[in-house]
């Protein structure tokens, strides 16, 4: 976050300095591991005293004053461990604290990302030097730890929302998830409902599961799916092999040098007697042969912080470790205990290569610091979770990305900043990447639109930023997706990178209300009693007699999905899905015109807009349309995209269109 | 008994409570009785659910499945940081 604000066109002054104003006071609440309340982040100077509607409370714990950590800022602090402890047992309280206390650093850097003061001189152990700050500088923050050493569990998190939305949250930050699951059974998308209802926005992270398909959590339409992108700064660091050729890598690695000049080199597969010595996991490193060289290790299994650890304690001087084909050419910045740098795939194999056929192989690291105005960004990080929606595939998933790659925010006193119990490093901040880092941006930005419009729903909100992201660099090339180099589809991205200051001002929105996701969940044929208990048993049954359809609902994005003809005869067919949506007029009196675009291999699909003009005369009128998806029939499998975009000359109200045959 | 007992879901139909319990918390806590004098109740939902969390064996999960009231009664699940 000293890079974020100005990536996301924030870096306003004025945004600098909180100031008491007629603009609405909004609360975020944070479930995750907790608060290091402490820390400069959650500094209140110049924030108006507590909003008279809050009804939050900040818990007294043996480590955990209230008097001292709550604040205008952080204005409340709670926990929720009896779920957890039912099922993991006692907590370990010389490890942990049955406090809001953070133990692991995951929840003070969600939180004030979201909405941190801003902290001047801020970095991590040099890198990423800047001014820190939250999303949205005014907000206020609550935090409820609901995450511990072993995990979270539902019954916490619902206990927590609940708690959340009773309070007096306007945004409810989730950076973490489950299996993917019927609506009516994930506690998530349950709270989510109920929190939607009473005009609480749900955003949540999308998950790492990436870059396979069908691998994302948090697929409720009423929550906000966020995936992560990078942002346009790196933290260079090289490989200098002996026989002359150089790789970039990354790394955040801070301390004695290595020499300039490469020393003995050796491959962890070829250093051990373990089958998979190769990944440098504990115990499985010889020492006599790994003893003063750089060791070359892959990724995977256990974390990477911890094969640098695993290289040093075997006598390793330094650790180049390669990606493999899961990661591909993405690179994660860590704060290694010994000179280490994490490379490509392409570039690991030629390491590997050399390291292997050389008789005498010799490399080195040089680091090089924090480098801004790279190019291009953003990118889709390889780990974000993609679409389709594994539960409802009519509805597109993610809804949009945010930076969630190297990202600088605060830390818990508790834990280094690689996490690793022999860490005895302490610092203010740290960098970390997920999901989990480009959601709680979402939340910030979303508590930023609420400030400013306090009379949205929460899908107007999520319009707003959905139909606004944008999906192409300034020179009109496509984002692309790091995973595979290639341009990214809707399945990667939703609709597209989220645009914060054009979100402020959409033109038009596409709004639900709780009746309209009700009638989404009819058209699922969910039962009475699933709804029933969805929706805290409110009046309300599905009619026998309307006819209820997913494509009906006015969602920001569009996921048509055509059945593939079985017979060979119908191969030439064509078939038509048709989605209906309805726009609501933000702005001033406009008219707009809408134009679609797809593309799709092996076929043409016609798209047709009805009408395909809208005139508006005033805020708040509403006009609906339809539109047409015709195509032929494809294999099954086969997928295409396009977009379909309302303007008026000023604004440019976009929805992401996938194309799915199954 | 106590071995066996895993935490537990229970949404509630609040609008079915019987009018002798002026609380719902009240209902809960009886409903849960009625199958179990030992069994721990960990939270009632009020705002984003209506229900309670409870640790129960999987027969007294079952059983209460079929309670009055009970819209559905769902294991307590595992989440993970992102």
């Amino acid at each position: 976050t000293t890079r974020t604000p100005e990536f996301l066109g924030l870096d306003l002054p004025a945004e600098l300095v909180p100031e008491s104003s007629t603009i609405a006071d909004v609360v975020i609440g944070v479930l995750d591991t907790g608060v290091w309340p402490e820390r400069n982040s959650f500094d209140d100077n110049g924030l108006g005293p507590v909003p008279a509607f809050w009804k939050g409370e900040c818990v007294a714990a043996k480590d955990f004053d209230p008097t001292k950590a709550c604040n205008r800022k952080l204005i409340g602090a709670r926990f929720f461990s009896k779920g957890y402890e039912s099922s993991m047992g006692p907590i370990d309280e010389s490890h942990e604290s049955r406090s809001p206390r953070d133990a692991d650093g995951h929840g003070t850097h969600t939180s004030t990302t979201a909405a941190g003061s801003a902290v001047t001189n801020a970095s991590l152990l040099g890198y990423a030097e800047g001014t820190a700050r939250g999303m949205a500088l005014r907000a206020r923050i609550s935090v409820y730890k609901v995450c511990w050493a072993g995990g979270c569990f539902s019954s916490d998190i619902l206990a927590a929302m609940d708690a959340a939305v009773n309070d007096g949250c306007h945004v409810l930050s989730l950076s973490l998830g489950g299996g993917a699951a019927d609506y009516y059974r994930d506690s998530v998308a349950i709270g989510a409902f109920n929190a939607m209802e009473k005009g609480v926005l749900v955003s949540c992270s999308a998950g790492n599961a990436g870059p396979g398909t069908a691998t994302l959590s948090n697929l409720a339409p009423w929550i906000t799916t966020v995936g992560a992108g990078t942002l346009d700064r790196d933290f260079p660091a090289y490989v200098v092999l002996g026989n002359g050729k150089n790789y970039t890598g990354v790394s955040l690695y801070s301390g004695k040098l290595l020499p300039s000049t490469p020393i003995a080199l050796v491959y962890a597969g070829n250093a051990t007697n373990s089958s998979n010595g190769n990944l440098c996991m504990p115990g499985t490193l010889l020492p006599e042969k790994v003893a003063g060289k750089v060791v070359l290790c892959e990724r995977g299994i256990n974390a990477r912080v911890q094969k640098g650890m695993v290289v040093k304690d075997a006598g390793g001087a330094g650790m180049i470790l390669a990606n493999t084909a899961t990661n591909s050419e993405e690179l994660v910045a860590d704060a290694h205990l010994l000179p280490a740098t994490l490379i490509g795939e392409k570039a690991g194999n030629a390491v590997k290569a050399y390291s292997i056929s050389d008789p005498n192989p010799t490399a080195t690291i040089i680091f090089g610091g924090t480098k801004v105005g790279v190019s291009p960004s953003p990118v889709v990080a390889a780990f974000s979770s993609r679409g389709p929606n594994s539960v409802t595939p009519e509805i597109l998933k993610p809804d949009l990305i945010a930076p969630g790659v190297n990202i600088l925010a605060g830390w818990t006193g508790a834990v280094g900043p690689t996490g690793l119990p022999t860490d005895s490093r302490r610092v203010e901040f740290n960098i970390i990447s997920g999901t989990s880092m480009s959601c709680p941006h979402v939340s910030g930005l979303a508590a930023l639109l609420k400030e400013e419009h306090p009379d949205w729903s929460p899908a107007a909100i999520k319009s707003a930023l959905m139909t606004t992201a944008y999906v192409k660099y300034q020179n009109g090339d496509g984002i692309l997706d790091v995973a595979t180099g290639q341009e990214a589809t809707p399945f990667d991205l939703g609709a597209g990178h989220v645009d914060p200051r054009k979100a402020m001002d959409p033109g038009l929105v596409y709004d639900l209300t709780a009746q309209d996701y009700l009638e989404f969940l009819c058209a699922l044929n969910y039962t009475s009693l699933q709804i029933a208990a969805m929706s805290k048993d409110r009046n309300f049954s599905c009619d026998s007699r309307k006819n209820y359809a997913v494509s009906k609902l006015n969602y920001p994005s569009f996921s048509v999905a055509f059945a593939t003809a079985i017979a060979s005869a119908d191969e030439s067919a064509s078939a038509t899905v048709t989605h209906e949506r309805t726009v609501t007029n933000v702005g001033s009196s406009a008219t707009y015109k809408a134009t679609a675009t797809a593309k799709v291999d092996g076929g043409e699909v016609k798209i047709a807009v009805e009408p395909a003009v809208l005139s508006f005369t005033e805020t708040g009128e509403k006009k609906s349309y339809i539109v047409k998806f015709t195509a032929p029939s494809l294999p099954s499998g086969s997928s295409g995209l396009g977009r379909l975009e309302w303007s008026d000359g000023k604004h440019t109200v976009a929805s992401a269109i996938a194309f799915t045959w199954t | 008994a106590a071995a066996e007992r895993a935490s537990y879901i229970v949404h509630m139909a609040k609008t079915q409570m019987p009018p002798r319990f002026t609380e719902h918390s009240h209902w809960y806590d009886a409903s849960l009785r009625s199958i179990s004098d030992s069994a721990d109740l960990l939270y009632t939902y009020d705002t984003v659910a209506h229900g309670f969390s409870a640790l129960l064996t999987p027969a007294e999960a079952r059983i209460l499945a079929r309670h009055p009231g009970v819209l559905s009664v769902l294991p307590d699940t595992p989440y993970y940081l992102h």
